[in-house]
């Protein structure tokens, strides 16, 4: 389609603009309410201790829930109100990542994170020019959920099964879920995390060293 | 928008058409794995033991999940494969309802259920046809879930906000949610249910009376 070959366009020009500054780029999709804030929040603390300088561009259907949250923390805060629209796409993108150039802002960034719209349909088809796909579902979503969407994990990089906590309470395997993410995808990596429990946090984190 | 008002017009016959036939039907819209099969389910069995005939429309993204599941149930099932389509629209459901119709199968059902795709968004712009929009979210979404997705609360007859049973493992207030609703319609009926804990399950099937 069309759409599609446009967006592809825009995103290796996004692509390319973040590789100019080596800038480290991740487009963080998942489900709604999967834990996708929280984990980003989690590595902006961590990158940020290490002297990183980090951006995130919070993508809010309205208001600005979950730019309010990234502000509590000490990083660039771009926020994005996406509206109707299910997914982000390269051209929001590209304004944002040119409006951050032009006023020099850009050049500092050490990292890059991009919360995506709450949908695992999507945002399969619209790259934004990231380094790195990251899906993240959780358990009380059900653990049919991977298999119900298989584009979207055959076409990311990494997968976090989050809140693993509640697992027996929602009666649903994570390890089911790690399974049935390698038999989409072989290559694809997985963490098996809980934020209320700290669980493997460590390991989320090593993503980004 | 041309789709909008075209999709609108098709919405107004399949109304019409299930009108005909004295068919309540209802727009199962939520979040991914808010528990919409589930109480599609309950109420599919509750219906079927009062004697009456039920269709479901089952909305999957690939393979037949959800139509396997209303399989196991007396009930009449209408698979569609909605791929990367993020919401059911009228057109689709027109299609199914004319071919039931053709075969004489639509005239014999007293309810219609129609499971459209886990999407917050979406949905609420496009109508089907139906009696009643219900909206399903679980307090594992994170309870600022409402407020965040204004549009689809604004134009839904019904609210179910599930899976109470987990809201303190979340860190979550059904009641906030509830607020929440009605503070955007004050006209949406509300009912926190459990599935898995037998809440207010006797509540959700009064809505079938
Ligand atoms: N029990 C438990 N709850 C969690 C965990 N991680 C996140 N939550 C809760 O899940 C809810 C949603 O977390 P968020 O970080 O806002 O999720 P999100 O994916 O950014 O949500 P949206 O942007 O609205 O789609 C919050 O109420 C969190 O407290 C976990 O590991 N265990
Ligand atoms: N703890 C708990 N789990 C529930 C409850 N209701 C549903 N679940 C679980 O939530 C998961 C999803 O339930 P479904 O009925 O498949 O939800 P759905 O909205 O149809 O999911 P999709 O069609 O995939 O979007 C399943 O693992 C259920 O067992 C509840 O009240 N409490
Ligand atoms: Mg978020
Ligand atoms: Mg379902
Ligand atoms: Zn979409
Ligand atoms: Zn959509």
């Amino acid at each position: 389609k069309d759409i599609l070959k446009e967006n592809s366009i825009i995103a290796k020009e996004n692509k390319d603009l973040l590789k100019k500054y080596q800038i480290k780029s991740y487009n963080v999709m998942g489900a709604i309410g999967s834990g996708k804030t929280s984990l980003i929040e989690i590595a902006i603390d961590a990158l940020v201790k290490k002297g990183k300088k980090v951006g995130v561009i919070a993508g809010d259907v309205v208001a600005e829930y979950d730019s309010n949250r990234f502000r509590k923390h000490n990083c660039l805060v771009i926020p994005l109100n996406t509206g109707k629209e299910c997914h982000l796409d390269a051209h929001l993108i590209s304004h944002e990542l040119e409006d951050l150039e032009e006023h020099g802002i850009l050049q500092d960034l050490d990292y890059l994170f991009m919360e995506n719209v709450g949908n695992l349909i999507c945002p399969s088809d619209f790259t934004l020019g990231e380094d790195k796909r990251i899906v993240i579902v959780s358990v009380s979503e059900g653990d049919d959920i991977v298999l119900k969407h298989p584009i979207i994990f055959r076409f990311s990089d990494i997968c976090i099964i989050n809140k693993i906590d509640i697992a027996e309470a929602v009666d649903a395997s994570p390890e089911k879920m790690e399974r049935d993410c390698l038999s989409l995808n072989p290559k694809i990596k997985t963490i098996k995390t809980s934020v209320k429990k700290n669980i493997r946090i460590d390991e989320w984190l090593k993503l980004f060293d």
